[in-house]
């Protein structure tokens, strides 16, 4: 049940190409599986890409690593790098390690493989046709790990530190951010690619899931387990969790070394901006202490299994804030929640907590809609800068039936259809044609006018069929 | 929806996130946009990916072979003026409409309800033990004036804004509850059904002799427009 895709790390919509080699790669019309398992039979084949459009790959032996390659956008193909080549950490020994690192732990250079000169040994490439360069390597299965013979004569060989992939990325909290290259569960077996529904089909389909990062078959936290995990390659174990190293033990050792941490900082949830009176994006980082529901009812308690029996157990999560019966988001819901003490309702979302505002609101006002705004604001609510008026000129969207009573410079903030909302413009983002400014109306400005309903017309919405009840038995 | 009974709503729409559940209510305002309130969602450029807008069933937990269910996804995200509690949702392909799939009308620019119009809502949130919970529910209300809303209802400082409207309240627990926020309130204008309001989070639900509080939708009728034009 094991993929050969499992070898690799896939890039999307990237190809790599050789500056130097011209000429362009024949393509194999096959299946993906088919062209990751030629590959893999193939010693001097290092990645391949796949044209999503041909359904065929090129077989190449290079990585991004090498010289002269560059990594180039394109949207037809995925490229797949063999995983030895590519991760700058150590599976088991490092036997199989193919990176290019080349200095010791103490920065000592190596020695190339193929010289004999300062230290004569043993190990040819034409015999180990791994050692690379001067590459860090372990051809004799050292249970240290990887080491080179170094360019110090009087120093002949040295381990190079480079660091086991459970070390390499640390888990802070229950590791929702962790985007290591851990791909083996804790009893050691080997994960299912997330990009595949074989042994075992599942909803964790990445391009579902785009900021879960759910990359090849690494060991992920997409739904705020305790630790990351991953479905396997058996299909006897559906998932498992995975071995990484809490950053907590790092800090430990560190710190008997001497090196000082701010507990509090690593204990705080990575990239969540903490707020109480309000709540930010999904509100993971809110810390107020609303306690009920919106409809009112009292929440449970966390560190309580009821009337609700729950895996949201304080000391398992303990980023969290699951203080007391607070609202909170451990699980990256859409907002904060919590268990509710009646058991026929077992969760409810807290919407009476307010979404804090993201607006950048600059000083000075608007008067009326703010179609008579000259002023020299140039950025949307959200910080976004404003598009050149001049750009849009030929391709306004707006039916603009007067001569614009302001007119349109440069990229300021102007309300040419009088927007009753006020003064806004072209953004330069492109998934946001146009957006509000930073300004705010004056005070008491706004008047709203009431329209009658005699003259309105409705012909083709908000029509249905209300069945008149029909009498039954 | 607390109180109320099982309706007919073709126009309101489930919003379901990544696991399928639902979590808010909206409202069909052309084949590929829905409106709902900004409190629903984590941010105004979300990611919305595997987001789903679920259509033309009165069924809470549809059968995934329902055939009259659609289900499309949510392509984008906007945020309305800073002071709407409005998004529109730009769904992924327009929907098929039908007798279960109906568009509702938009509001004229700046139009106030009448007094004692008949209005609406509808959704598949919490029904607080009133029964029903797997369908679609709806609760009639009538339109009060702002002036009398505030004149009778609210204190001093917590006065309803031009770009709020409110119903007259009755005396029966019956309102909308947590998972219909975003939802309409479709009041029934010259034979046609118009989105004059959207369901946004208060607190408690349906609360007996106090007036429900929704977001003025004539108010944003330009920005509507105007998104959807551009």
């Amino acid at each position: 049940y094991r993929s050969a895709l499992n070898d690799y790390q896939r890039s999307k919509g990237l190809e790599l190409v050789h500056m130097n080699e011209g000429g362009v790669k024949q393509e194999i019309l096959a299946d993906i599986q088919i062209c990751a398992k030629q590959c893999s039979d193939l010693l001097d084949c290092r990645s391949f890409d796949y044209n999503w459009k041909s359904q065929s790959c090129r077989l190449l032996p290079w990585t991004q690593n090498f010289a002269n390659v560059l990594l180039q956008r394109n949207v037809q193909y995925d490229l797949y790098q063999k995983k030895d080549y590519i991760r700058d950490c150590v599976v088991g020994h490092g036997i199989t390690y193919r990176g290019t690192v080349s200095k010791t732990k103490n920065g000592r250079t190596c020695q190339h493989w193929r010289l004999k000169f300062p230290h004569d040994h043993k190990f040819s490439p034409t015999h180990w046709p791994e050692l690379e360069e001067n590459y860090c390597r372990n051809p004799d299965s050292d249970p240290e790990g990887l080491w080179c013979y170094t360019t110090d004569k009087n120093i002949r060989h040295q381990y190079c530190g480079i660091k086991k992939c459970e070390d390499a990325v640390c888990l802070t909290c229950n590791g929702e951010d962790y985007r290591g290259s851990v791909d083996r569960t804790e009893s050691g077996k080997e994960c299912q690619r997330w990009d595949l529904q074989a042994p075992h089909t599942h909803p964790y389909k990445p391009e579902k899931y785009p900021d879960k990062s759910l990359d090849d078959n690494y060991c992920r936290n997409p739904d705020s387990s305790e630790r990351p995990w991953c479905y396997t390659t058996d299909p006897n174990v559906e998932k498992e969790f995975c071995q990484i190293t809490k950053c907590s033990k790092i800090m430990e050792v560190e710190g008997e070394q001497g090196i000082t941490w701010d507990w509090a900082e690593k204990q705080r949830l990575p990239n969540v901006e903490t707020t109480s009176t309000c709540f930010k994006e999904r509100g993971e980082g809110y810390r107020g202490k609303a306690n009920t529901t919106t409809s009112g009812i009292p929440c449970q308690r966390w560190d309580s299994q009821t009337p609700h029996v729950h895996r949201f157990l304080p000391e398992k999560y303990p980023c969290k804030g699951l203080d007391e019966n607070y609202c909170r988001n451990p699980d990256g819901s859409e907002a904060p929640w919590c268990f509710t003490t009646l058991p026929g309702m077992r969760m409810a979302y807290c919407f009476q907590i307010k979404r804090c505002t993201d607006d950048v609101v600059e000083p000075g006002c608007y008067h009326g809609n703010g179609e008579l705004y000259n002023g020299r604001v140039s950025k949307t609510r959200k910080g976004i800068t404003c598009r050149k008026w001049e750009e849009k000129r030929n391709d306004l969207e707006l039916s603009l039936d007067q001569p614009y009573l302001v007119p349109l410079e440069g990229n300021y903030c102007r309300n040419p259809d009088r927007d009753s909302h006020g003064p806004w413009c072209y953004t330069m983002d492109p998934n946001t044609p146009f957006d509000y400014c930073a300004i705010k109306p004056c005070e008491g400005e706004k008047v709203l006018t009431i329209e009658g309903a005699e003259n309105i017309v409705f012909d083709s919405c908000g029509k249905r069929n209300d069945r008149s009840s029909q009498r039954t038995r | 929806i607390v109180g109320g009974m099982p309706g007919n709503s073709p126009w309101t729409v489930s919003l379901r996130n990544r696991q399928g559940e639902h979590f808010c209510g909206g409202s069909l305002v052309k084949e590929n946009w829905v409106i709902s309130t900004r409190q629903c969602f984590s941010s105004c450029d979300a990611d919305l990916s595997g987001y789903q807008a679920v259509m033309g069933t009165l069924f809470k937990n549809p059968s995934p072979d329902d055939p009259d269910r659609q289900s499309v996804p949510i392509s984008k995200i906007v945020c309305g003026p800073s002071d709407s509690s409005l998004v529109m949702l730009k769904l992924e392909r327009p929907v098929t409409l039908n007798s279960r799939v109906a568009l509702i009308c938009l509001p004229p620019e700046r139009y106030i309800v009448p007094e004692a119009t008949k209005c609406e809502i509808a959704g598949w949130g919490d029904t607080g033990g009133t029964g029903h919970d797997n369908v679609l529910k709806i609760a009639i209300f009538h339109i009060i004036s702002n002036d009398e809303c505030n004149k009778n209802y609210r204190s001093q400082r917590n006065k309803v804004l031009d770009n709020e409207m409110c119903t007259k309240p009755v005396p029966v627990d019956v309102g909308a509850c947590e998972g219909d926020y975003g939802g309409p309130l479709a009041c029934l204008t010259h034979d046609c059904w118009v989105l004059e309001g959207v369901i946004v989070p208060a607190r408690g639900c349906g609360k007996k002799n106090q007036p429900a509080i929704f977001t003025r939708v004539s108010v944003y009728v330009d920005w509507i427009n105007k998104v959807m034009k551009m």
